[in-house]
């Protein structure tokens, strides 16, 4: 796992988080399904929470889908190439490029490789966004969700070890629960854990 | 586009007619330093966006060293075999479809267990 440089991440008075929808994108409740799927895998594993806001006002996570240019400096490129970019804490903007097929899955899929390429699983790009919205950078550990590609028909939605330790090491882990690895494996808790 | 599922999916999209500007590399297959190609400016324009190449110099079709050392860099982020080689497996891995965000920020990647890595230019 890697962080963004400074290792920026939401400050302790942030354990509950809101996230909003672009209107202009008028989802429906099976795609806002997905998203909320996405941030329990993570929420699971954090004392962090996520709370769906109907308002953009005040909310500290923005998920839109856009075409082209959108003003932000990195345009997207039409279907496939880049899928997706997300902004490092405490920023909280998604974008997914608006030019992709995007597979609504099943929920209950874990893992699963489809013959077709040309149409991307939505909640896959979801979770490993949302790892990107809490401060994690890019792995090269090929089974985690922050790996940065996927293949067009595949599905990647199970957090693994390495994204584990990642987050929980800016974090600490699920007071309630035992999602997984709790303790920091590569810094001494001194220097990372889950303070300001 | 949204499919809520594998079957809602057109049939004509079972032909796995992915056509992005990143397949045009697979072209590439084989270059090495010193050549000069048509094709290797977007490439490195590839690398560049995504951290591999930092600075302000022209993207030529020069096959030269920094390419090669992006390519180095590349290689090891992605666990692939480091030759600084355009190879079948790095052309694979270059074209599938990935988040926008940089694996590297000023030239730094912590990717692959941590270790630090510069892509420097002469």
């Amino acid at each position: 796992y890697s962080f963004f440089p400074g290792k920026p991440r939401w400050p302790k008075r942030k354990r509950d988080l809101t996230y909003a929808y672009v209107p202009q994108n008028n989802l429906t409740d099976e795609v806002k399904r997905v998203f909320a799927r996405a941030f329990t895998r993570w929420a699971e594993v954090t004392p962090l929470n996520f709370t769906r806001s109907e308002s953009l006002l005040g909310a500290d996570i923005v998920i839109g889908f856009f075409s082209g240019e959108h003003g932000d400096g990195e345009p997207f490129d039409g279907a496939m190439g880049t899928l997706a970019h997300a902004s490092s804490p405490p920023t909280g903007m998604l974008h997914l490029d608006g030019d992709e097929d995007w597979l609504i899955s099943d929920g209950e899929i874990s893992r699963r490789v489809l013959p077709v390429t040309s149409v991307v699983d939505l909640e896959s790009v979801a979770v490993h966004e949302i790892g990107h919205l809490l401060g994690l950078g890019h792995s090269s550990v090929e089974d985690a969700i922050m790996f940065p590609a996927i293949s067009g028909g595949d599905r990647k939605v199970e957090l693994a070890k390495d994204d584990i330790e990642g987050i929980q090491h800016l974090y600490g882990g699920n007071p309630n629960g035992d999602g997984g690895v709790s303790k920091p494996s590569r810094e001494n808790e001194s220097t990372g854990g889950a303070g300001d | 586009k949204f499919y809520s599922n594998v079957s809602s999916i057109p049939p004509l999209q079972f032909l796995n007619a992915t056509q992005n500007a990143w397949e045009t590399f697979s072209k590439l297959a084989g270059c090495h330093i010193g050549e000069n190609i048509n094709g290797l400016s977007k490439l490195k324009q590839y690398f560049r966006r995504f951290g591999y190449i930092t600075g302000t110099n022209n993207c030529t079709d020069d096959f030269d060293d920094v390419l090669q050392s992006a390519i180095n860099t590349y290689q090891k982020n992605f666990n692939l075999k480091v030759t600084g080689k355009l190879d079948s497996s790095t052309l694979r891995q270059i074209v599938k479809p990935r988040c926008g965000n940089p694996d590297m920020i000023d030239g730094v990647s912590e990717m692959n267990g941590g270790k630090k890595l510069r892509a420097t230019e002469r």
